[in-house]
Protein backbone atom coordinates (compact mmCIF):
# COMPACT_ATOMS: atom_id res chain seq x y z
CA UNK A 1 0.00 0.00 0.00
CA UNK A 2 3.16 2.26 -0.31
CA UNK A 3 1.40 4.28 -2.71
CA UNK A 4 -1.31 4.43 -1.43
CA UNK A 5 0.45 6.38 1.47
CA UNK A 6 2.06 8.54 -0.86
CA UNK A 7 -0.67 9.78 -2.51
CA UNK A 8 -2.38 10.35 0.82
CA UNK A 9 0.72 12.29 2.12
CA UNK A 10 0.16 14.02 -1.14
CA UNK A 11 -3.46 15.31 -0.27
CA UNK A 12 -3.42 19.41 1.42
CA UNK A 13 -3.81 18.85 5.30
CA UNK A 14 -6.05 22.09 5.02
CA UNK A 15 -9.01 22.85 2.37
CA UNK A 16 -7.01 24.85 -0.24
CA UNK A 17 -10.64 27.62 0.70
CA UNK A 18 -9.97 27.13 4.69
CA UNK A 19 -6.88 29.16 6.09
CA UNK A 20 -4.94 27.90 9.11
CA UNK A 21 -6.85 30.31 11.60
CA UNK A 22 -10.60 29.23 10.64
CA UNK A 23 -8.91 25.59 10.89
CA UNK A 24 -7.78 25.57 14.05
CA UNK A 25 -11.27 27.69 14.79
CA UNK A 26 -13.22 24.70 14.41
CA UNK A 27 -11.53 22.83 17.24
CA UNK A 28 -11.29 25.39 19.57
CA UNK A 29 -14.66 27.28 19.61
CA UNK A 30 -18.49 26.06 18.60
CA UNK A 31 -19.39 26.80 15.10
CA UNK A 32 -22.20 28.88 15.85
CA UNK A 33 -20.76 30.80 18.86
CA UNK A 34 -22.53 33.58 20.42
CA UNK A 35 -21.66 36.55 18.96
CA UNK A 36 -22.85 40.25 17.57
CA UNK A 37 -24.82 40.00 14.27
CA UNK A 38 -25.72 43.10 11.51
CA UNK A 39 -29.02 43.74 11.14
CA UNK A 40 -28.99 47.06 8.66
CA UNK A 41 -32.59 48.48 8.31
CA UNK A 42 -33.91 51.84 6.76
CA UNK A 43 -37.04 53.64 8.48
CA UNK A 44 -38.55 53.30 5.12
CA UNK A 45 -39.09 49.96 5.65
CA UNK A 46 -40.95 50.34 8.64
CA UNK A 47 -42.87 53.19 7.10
CA UNK A 48 -41.33 55.18 9.99
CA UNK A 49 -39.54 58.07 7.67
CA UNK A 50 -42.95 60.21 7.71
CA UNK A 51 -41.22 61.30 10.97
CA UNK A 52 -38.02 60.23 11.91
CA UNK A 53 -35.86 62.00 9.35
CA UNK A 54 -32.32 60.89 10.49
CA UNK A 55 -30.22 58.67 10.56
CA UNK A 56 -30.92 57.79 7.26
CA UNK A 57 -30.20 53.86 8.36
CA UNK A 58 -30.09 51.96 11.54
CA UNK A 59 -28.19 48.96 12.68
CA UNK A 60 -29.29 48.04 16.25
CA UNK A 61 -27.62 44.58 15.76
CA UNK A 62 -28.44 41.27 17.78
CA UNK A 63 -27.13 38.32 19.70
CA UNK A 64 -27.32 34.80 18.69
CA UNK A 65 -25.48 31.58 19.05
CA UNK A 66 -24.61 29.08 21.16
CA UNK A 67 -23.32 29.98 24.98
CA UNK A 68 -20.63 26.97 25.26
CA UNK A 69 -20.72 25.11 28.41
CA UNK A 70 -17.94 26.78 30.39
CA UNK A 71 -19.22 30.03 29.62
CA UNK A 72 -16.27 31.52 30.95
CA UNK A 73 -14.56 35.16 31.48
CA UNK A 74 -14.45 35.48 27.74
CA UNK A 75 -18.15 36.63 27.88
CA UNK A 76 -18.14 38.24 31.20
CA UNK A 77 -20.32 35.56 32.07
CA UNK A 78 -20.90 35.08 35.94
CA UNK A 79 -20.73 32.21 37.77
CA UNK A 80 -24.59 31.32 37.63
CA UNK A 81 -24.32 30.97 34.37
CA UNK A 82 -22.25 27.56 34.68
CA UNK A 83 -24.43 27.02 37.28
CA UNK A 84 -27.36 27.07 35.12
CA UNK A 85 -25.55 24.66 32.46
CA UNK A 86 -24.97 22.20 34.56
CA UNK A 87 -28.78 22.06 35.83
CA UNK A 88 -29.95 22.05 32.43
CA UNK A 89 -27.27 19.12 31.92
CA UNK A 90 -27.58 16.98 34.65
CA UNK A 91 -30.65 17.59 36.87
CA UNK A 92 -33.38 19.07 34.60
CA UNK A 93 -33.44 19.63 30.86
CA UNK A 94 -36.36 21.94 31.04
CA UNK A 95 -34.75 24.63 32.68
CA UNK A 96 -33.25 26.31 29.79
CA UNK A 97 -28.96 26.75 28.97
CA UNK A 98 -27.46 30.05 29.41
CA UNK A 99 -28.93 32.61 26.55
CA UNK A 100 -26.69 34.58 24.27
CA UNK A 101 -27.81 38.41 24.75
CA UNK A 102 -26.72 41.82 24.52
CA UNK A 103 -24.23 42.68 27.56
CA UNK A 104 -23.37 46.83 26.26
CA UNK A 105 -25.30 49.09 24.21
CA UNK A 106 -24.47 52.42 22.46
CA UNK A 107 -26.84 55.46 22.16
CA UNK A 108 -28.41 56.29 18.45
CA UNK A 109 -29.26 59.98 17.72
CA UNK A 110 -32.79 60.49 16.20
CA UNK A 111 -34.09 63.62 14.15
CA UNK A 112 -37.56 63.66 14.07
CA UNK A 113 -41.10 65.36 12.56
CA UNK A 114 -43.25 66.37 16.17
CA UNK A 115 -46.90 66.35 15.06
CA UNK A 116 -47.38 69.87 16.35
CA UNK A 117 -44.43 70.46 13.11
CA UNK A 118 -41.69 71.37 15.38
CA UNK A 119 -38.44 69.70 15.00
CA UNK A 120 -36.69 67.58 17.80
CA UNK A 121 -32.83 66.34 17.62
CA UNK A 122 -32.92 63.66 20.49
CA UNK A 123 -30.11 61.18 21.66
CA UNK A 124 -31.48 58.27 23.16
CA UNK A 125 -29.86 55.35 24.94
CA UNK A 126 -29.29 51.37 24.94
CA UNK A 127 -30.44 51.49 21.04
CA UNK A 128 -27.79 49.88 19.46
CA UNK A 129 -26.09 46.56 20.82
CA UNK A 130 -22.36 46.33 20.81
CA UNK A 131 -21.43 43.37 23.11
CA UNK A 132 -22.82 40.03 23.94
CA UNK A 133 -23.03 38.11 26.65
CA UNK A 134 -24.39 34.39 28.03
CA UNK A 135 -26.63 34.60 30.67
CA UNK B 1 -63.40 50.58 26.83
CA UNK B 2 -59.78 50.35 28.13
CA UNK B 3 -60.55 46.89 30.08
CA UNK B 4 -61.93 45.80 27.10
CA UNK B 5 -58.92 46.59 24.40
CA UNK B 6 -56.63 45.55 27.73
CA UNK B 7 -58.47 41.91 27.04
CA UNK B 8 -58.32 42.41 23.43
CA UNK B 9 -54.61 42.72 23.81
CA UNK B 10 -54.26 40.09 26.37
CA UNK B 11 -56.19 37.46 23.99
CA UNK B 12 -54.44 38.73 20.35
CA UNK B 13 -51.40 38.17 22.78
CA UNK B 14 -51.16 34.20 21.55
CA UNK B 15 -50.76 35.25 18.00
CA UNK B 16 -48.88 38.53 18.95
CA UNK B 17 -45.35 37.42 17.44
CA UNK B 18 -46.33 36.22 13.90
CA UNK B 19 -48.90 38.94 12.16
CA UNK B 20 -48.91 41.89 14.61
CA UNK B 21 -46.69 45.43 13.17
CA UNK B 22 -44.03 46.25 15.14
CA UNK B 23 -45.34 49.40 17.65
CA UNK B 24 -48.06 47.04 18.67
CA UNK B 25 -45.54 45.01 20.25
CA UNK B 26 -44.43 47.96 22.34
CA UNK B 27 -47.96 48.58 23.20
CA UNK B 28 -47.81 48.32 27.50
CA UNK B 29 -49.89 44.87 27.83
CA UNK B 30 -52.94 46.08 30.05
CA UNK B 31 -53.40 49.13 27.33
CA UNK B 32 -53.35 51.64 29.45
CA UNK B 33 -50.69 54.91 27.57
CA UNK B 34 -48.59 55.86 30.83
CA UNK B 35 -46.99 58.38 28.77
CA UNK B 36 -43.96 57.77 31.12
CA UNK B 37 -43.94 53.42 30.30
CA UNK B 38 -42.56 53.67 26.74
CA UNK B 39 -39.78 56.05 25.50
CA UNK B 40 -40.80 59.11 23.48
CA UNK B 41 -39.61 57.54 20.38
CA UNK B 42 -41.59 54.49 20.51
CA UNK B 43 -44.97 56.28 22.43
CA UNK B 44 -45.35 57.69 18.97
CA UNK B 45 -44.55 54.30 17.12
CA UNK B 46 -47.34 53.20 19.21
CA UNK B 47 -50.02 55.39 17.96
CA UNK B 48 -49.38 53.36 14.85
CA UNK B 49 -49.15 54.90 11.36
CA UNK B 50 -52.55 55.79 10.94
CA UNK B 51 -51.96 58.14 14.29
CA UNK B 52 -51.95 61.95 14.58
CA UNK B 53 -51.96 63.60 11.07
CA UNK B 54 -48.49 65.32 10.95
CA UNK B 55 -47.84 69.06 10.32
CA UNK B 56 -44.93 69.83 7.85
CA UNK B 57 -42.07 71.57 8.90
CA UNK B 58 -40.70 74.76 7.73
CA UNK B 59 -38.14 73.52 4.98
CA UNK B 60 -35.40 76.24 6.19
CA UNK B 61 -36.19 74.96 9.53
CA UNK B 62 -35.38 71.41 8.44
CA UNK B 63 -32.39 72.29 6.66
CA UNK B 64 -30.69 74.13 9.51
CA UNK B 65 -31.69 70.98 11.53
CA UNK B 66 -30.28 68.61 9.56
CA UNK B 67 -26.89 70.50 9.44
CA UNK B 68 -27.03 70.39 13.34
CA UNK B 69 -27.64 66.48 13.18
CA UNK B 70 -24.69 66.10 10.90
CA UNK B 71 -22.75 67.96 13.25
CA UNK B 72 -23.64 66.00 16.39
CA UNK B 73 -24.02 62.74 14.98
CA UNK B 74 -22.50 60.23 12.64
CA UNK B 75 -23.99 58.75 9.41
CA UNK B 76 -25.31 55.72 11.33
CA UNK B 77 -26.51 57.90 13.42
CA UNK B 78 -24.12 57.19 16.28
CA UNK B 79 -23.57 60.75 18.75
CA UNK B 80 -20.06 62.22 18.08
CA UNK B 81 -18.02 62.12 21.33
CA UNK B 82 -15.64 64.95 20.36
CA UNK B 83 -18.63 67.76 20.88
CA UNK B 84 -18.46 70.05 23.88
CA UNK B 85 -21.74 70.54 24.87
CA UNK B 86 -23.76 69.48 27.48
CA UNK B 87 -27.75 69.13 25.56
CA UNK B 88 -28.98 65.75 24.14
CA UNK B 89 -32.01 67.23 23.06
CA UNK B 90 -32.28 70.44 20.74
CA UNK B 91 -35.86 71.65 19.70
CA UNK B 92 -37.23 73.81 16.91
CA UNK B 93 -39.94 75.68 17.08
CA UNK B 94 -41.76 77.51 14.41
CA UNK B 95 -44.65 80.41 15.45
CA UNK B 96 -48.14 79.32 15.40
CA UNK B 97 -48.74 83.06 14.88
CA UNK B 98 -47.09 85.73 13.69
CA UNK B 99 -48.56 89.49 13.71
CA UNK B 100 -46.34 92.45 11.69
CA UNK B 101 -47.25 95.42 13.19
CA UNK B 102 -46.31 98.89 11.59
CA UNK B 103 -43.07 99.25 9.83
CA UNK B 104 -41.16 101.41 12.36
CA UNK B 105 -37.51 103.56 11.07
CA UNK B 106 -35.32 100.66 10.11
CA UNK B 107 -33.34 100.03 6.94
CA UNK B 108 -35.59 99.40 4.52
CA UNK B 109 -35.74 95.23 3.61
CA UNK B 110 -34.87 94.17 7.07
CA UNK B 111 -37.88 92.51 8.92
CA UNK B 112 -40.37 94.97 9.85
CA UNK B 113 -41.35 94.30 13.90
CA UNK B 114 -43.32 91.32 14.76
CA UNK B 115 -45.79 89.68 17.16
CA UNK B 116 -44.94 85.61 17.31
CA UNK B 117 -46.06 83.15 19.36
CA UNK B 118 -44.60 79.58 19.93
CA UNK B 119 -46.34 76.68 21.50
CA UNK B 120 -43.55 75.05 23.80
CA UNK B 121 -46.31 71.69 24.36
CA UNK B 122 -43.28 69.55 23.26
CA UNK B 123 -41.12 70.35 25.42
CA UNK B 124 -41.53 67.82 28.84
CA UNK B 125 -40.62 68.47 32.15
CA UNK B 126 -37.81 66.16 32.16
CA UNK B 127 -35.55 68.33 29.81
CA UNK B 128 -34.05 71.27 31.31
CA UNK B 129 -33.48 74.37 29.39
CA UNK B 130 -29.37 75.01 28.21
CA UNK B 131 -29.63 77.89 25.70
CA UNK B 132 -32.24 79.07 24.22
CA UNK B 133 -32.09 81.36 20.90
CA UNK B 134 -34.32 82.87 17.16
CA UNK B 135 -32.90 81.44 14.50
CA UNK B 136 -32.99 84.31 11.40
CA UNK B 137 -32.61 83.12 7.90
CA UNK B 138 -30.99 85.79 6.09
CA UNK B 139 -33.34 86.18 2.81
CA UNK B 140 -30.32 86.13 -0.28
CA UNK B 141 -32.40 87.12 -2.81
CA UNK B 142 -31.98 90.52 -1.85
CA UNK B 143 -28.68 91.71 -2.87
CA UNK B 144 -26.91 93.24 0.13
CA UNK B 145 -24.95 96.88 -1.03
CA UNK B 146 -23.15 97.09 2.16
CA UNK B 147 -22.86 95.10 5.59
CA UNK B 148 -25.94 96.06 8.05
CA UNK B 149 -25.20 96.53 11.39
CA UNK B 150 -28.41 95.84 13.72
CA UNK B 151 -29.59 95.99 17.44
CA UNK B 152 -32.48 94.15 18.41
CA UNK B 153 -35.24 94.79 21.08
CA UNK B 154 -36.79 92.08 22.25
CA UNK B 155 -40.39 91.98 24.40
CA UNK B 156 -41.94 89.12 26.19
CA UNK B 157 -45.27 89.25 27.27
CA UNK B 158 -46.14 87.24 30.33
CA UNK B 159 -48.50 85.06 29.73
CA UNK B 160 -52.19 85.47 30.04
CA UNK B 161 -53.37 84.48 33.94
CA UNK B 162 -55.63 81.91 33.28
CA UNK B 163 -59.14 82.92 32.16
CA UNK B 164 -57.68 86.07 30.32
CA UNK B 165 -57.12 85.74 26.74
CA UNK B 166 -54.76 88.79 26.30
CA UNK B 167 -50.95 88.49 27.10
CA UNK B 168 -50.33 89.75 30.57
CA UNK B 169 -48.26 93.39 31.51
CA UNK B 170 -45.15 93.03 29.05
CA UNK B 171 -41.77 93.24 30.38
CA UNK B 172 -39.18 94.38 28.05
CA UNK B 173 -35.75 93.24 27.34
CA UNK B 174 -33.38 94.93 24.94
CA UNK B 175 -30.39 93.26 23.62
CA UNK B 176 -28.39 95.94 22.48
CA UNK B 177 -25.71 93.95 21.02
CA UNK B 178 -24.47 94.81 17.21
CA UNK B 179 -24.25 92.79 14.71
CA UNK B 180 -23.67 92.99 11.20
CA UNK B 181 -24.26 90.75 8.59
CA UNK B 182 -22.98 90.92 4.94
CA UNK B 183 -23.35 87.94 1.83
CA UNK B 184 -21.62 85.06 3.12
CA UNK B 185 -24.00 85.21 6.26
CA UNK B 186 -26.63 82.56 6.35
CA UNK B 187 -28.21 82.23 10.01
CA UNK B 188 -28.30 84.92 12.51
CA UNK B 189 -28.99 83.59 16.27
CA UNK B 190 -30.03 85.81 18.87
CA UNK B 191 -29.36 84.46 22.21
CA UNK B 192 -32.64 84.70 24.72
CA UNK B 193 -31.35 82.32 26.97
CA UNK B 194 -31.29 84.45 30.19
CA UNK B 195 -35.04 85.80 29.03
CA UNK B 196 -36.74 82.37 28.48
CA UNK B 197 -34.35 80.36 31.55
CA UNK B 198 -38.19 81.36 34.01
CA UNK B 199 -40.54 80.74 31.19
CA UNK B 200 -39.58 77.30 29.90
CA UNK B 201 -41.22 74.32 31.84
CA UNK B 202 -43.64 76.40 33.64
CA UNK B 203 -45.38 77.82 30.14
CA UNK B 204 -46.29 76.43 27.01
CA UNK B 205 -46.44 79.18 25.18
CA UNK B 206 -44.31 81.98 24.55
CA UNK B 207 -45.27 85.20 23.45
CA UNK B 208 -42.73 87.64 22.51
CA UNK B 209 -42.15 91.02 19.98
CA UNK B 210 -39.36 91.51 18.10
CA UNK B 211 -37.96 94.73 16.87
CA UNK B 212 -35.05 94.96 14.60
CA UNK B 213 -33.14 98.32 13.85
CA UNK B 214 -30.12 98.71 12.13
CA UNK B 215 -28.30 100.77 10.37
CA UNK B 216 -25.64 100.49 7.39
CA UNK B 217 -21.99 100.34 7.39
CA UNK B 218 -21.37 103.32 5.02
CA UNK B 219 -23.45 106.31 4.13
CA UNK B 220 -25.74 105.09 1.40
CA UNK B 221 -24.94 106.56 -2.13
CA UNK B 222 -27.42 108.36 -4.00
CA UNK B 223 -27.17 106.23 -6.47
CA UNK B 224 -26.95 103.16 -4.84
CA UNK B 225 -30.45 101.35 -5.43
CA UNK B 226 -31.83 99.39 -1.96
CA UNK B 227 -33.25 95.84 -2.16
CA UNK B 228 -36.92 96.51 -2.73
CA UNK B 229 -38.22 97.49 0.43
CA UNK B 230 -41.25 94.49 0.32
CA UNK B 231 -38.55 92.18 0.48
CA UNK B 232 -37.32 91.27 4.05
CA UNK B 233 -33.62 90.48 4.16
CA UNK B 234 -34.40 88.38 7.20
CA UNK B 235 -37.18 85.42 7.03
CA UNK B 236 -39.25 85.53 10.55
CA UNK B 237 -37.72 83.36 13.31
CA UNK B 238 -37.80 80.07 14.61
CA UNK B 239 -36.96 79.27 18.12
CA UNK B 240 -34.47 76.60 19.38
CA UNK B 241 -34.20 75.17 22.81
CA UNK B 242 -31.13 73.37 23.62
CA UNK B 243 -31.77 70.93 26.73
CA UNK B 244 -30.51 68.53 29.07
CA UNK B 245 -33.03 65.37 28.75
CA UNK B 246 -32.67 64.18 32.28
CA UNK B 247 -34.74 61.33 31.85
CA UNK B 248 -32.97 57.64 32.34
CA UNK B 249 -34.02 56.71 28.17
CA UNK B 250 -32.12 59.65 27.21
CA UNK B 251 -28.35 59.58 26.20
CA UNK B 252 -26.11 61.38 28.99
CA UNK B 253 -22.47 61.74 27.70
CA UNK B 254 -19.76 61.50 29.90
CA UNK B 255 -19.36 65.69 29.88
CA UNK B 256 -22.72 66.20 31.04
CA UNK B 257 -22.38 62.81 33.79
CA UNK B 258 -19.43 64.88 34.96
CA UNK B 259 -21.37 68.45 35.03
CA UNK B 260 -23.48 66.80 36.87
CA UNK B 261 -21.73 66.65 39.88
CA UNK B 262 -20.73 70.17 39.58
CA UNK B 263 -23.37 73.09 39.39
CA UNK B 264 -24.62 73.49 35.98
CA UNK B 265 -22.98 75.90 33.63
CA UNK B 266 -24.86 79.18 33.38
CA UNK B 267 -25.64 79.47 29.53
CA UNK B 268 -22.83 80.50 27.23
CA UNK B 269 -22.17 83.96 27.77
CA UNK B 270 -21.21 84.87 24.48
CA UNK B 271 -22.70 88.03 23.18
CA UNK B 272 -26.38 87.42 22.49
CA UNK B 273 -26.10 87.63 19.07
CA UNK B 274 -24.11 85.80 16.45
CA UNK B 275 -24.03 85.63 12.62
CA UNK B 276 -22.84 82.44 11.22
CA UNK B 277 -22.26 81.40 7.80
CA UNK B 278 -23.24 78.11 6.90
CA UNK B 279 -21.25 75.29 8.94
CA UNK B 280 -19.80 77.75 11.42
CA UNK B 281 -21.29 76.55 14.33
CA UNK B 282 -19.80 72.97 14.36
CA UNK B 283 -16.40 74.43 14.34
CA UNK B 284 -17.23 76.79 16.66
CA UNK B 285 -18.40 73.99 18.91
CA UNK B 286 -15.24 72.37 17.96
CA UNK B 287 -13.04 75.39 18.72
CA UNK B 288 -14.73 76.08 22.39
CA UNK B 289 -13.92 72.04 23.18
CA UNK B 290 -10.77 72.51 22.46
CA UNK B 291 -10.39 75.49 24.29
CA UNK B 292 -12.16 74.22 27.28
CA UNK B 293 -10.02 71.10 26.96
Amino acid sequence: GQDTVVSELKKPLVPASLNLSDYFKQFLFPQNECELHDFRLSFSQLKWDNWIVAPGRYNPRYCKGDCPRAAGHRYGSVAHTMVQNIIHETLDPSVPRSSCVPARYSPLSVLTVEPDGSIAYKEYEDMIATKCTCR
Amino acid sequence: SQASRGEAQIAAGAELESEAEPWSLLQPVDGRDRSGFLPPLFKVLSDGPGGAPRLQPDSRALHYMKKLYKAYATKDGIPKSNRSHLYNTVRLFTPCAQHKQAPGDQVAGILPPVDLLFDLDRVTAVERLLKSVLLYTVNHSVSLPSAVKCACNLVIKEPAPSGQSLPGAPHSFTLNSQFEFGKKHRWIEVDVTTLLQPLVGSNKKIHMSVNFTCTREQPRRPSARDGPSDVTLLVSPSLILYLNDTSARAHHSRLSLHDARRPSPGPDQRSNVSAYPVGEEAAEDGRSSRHRR
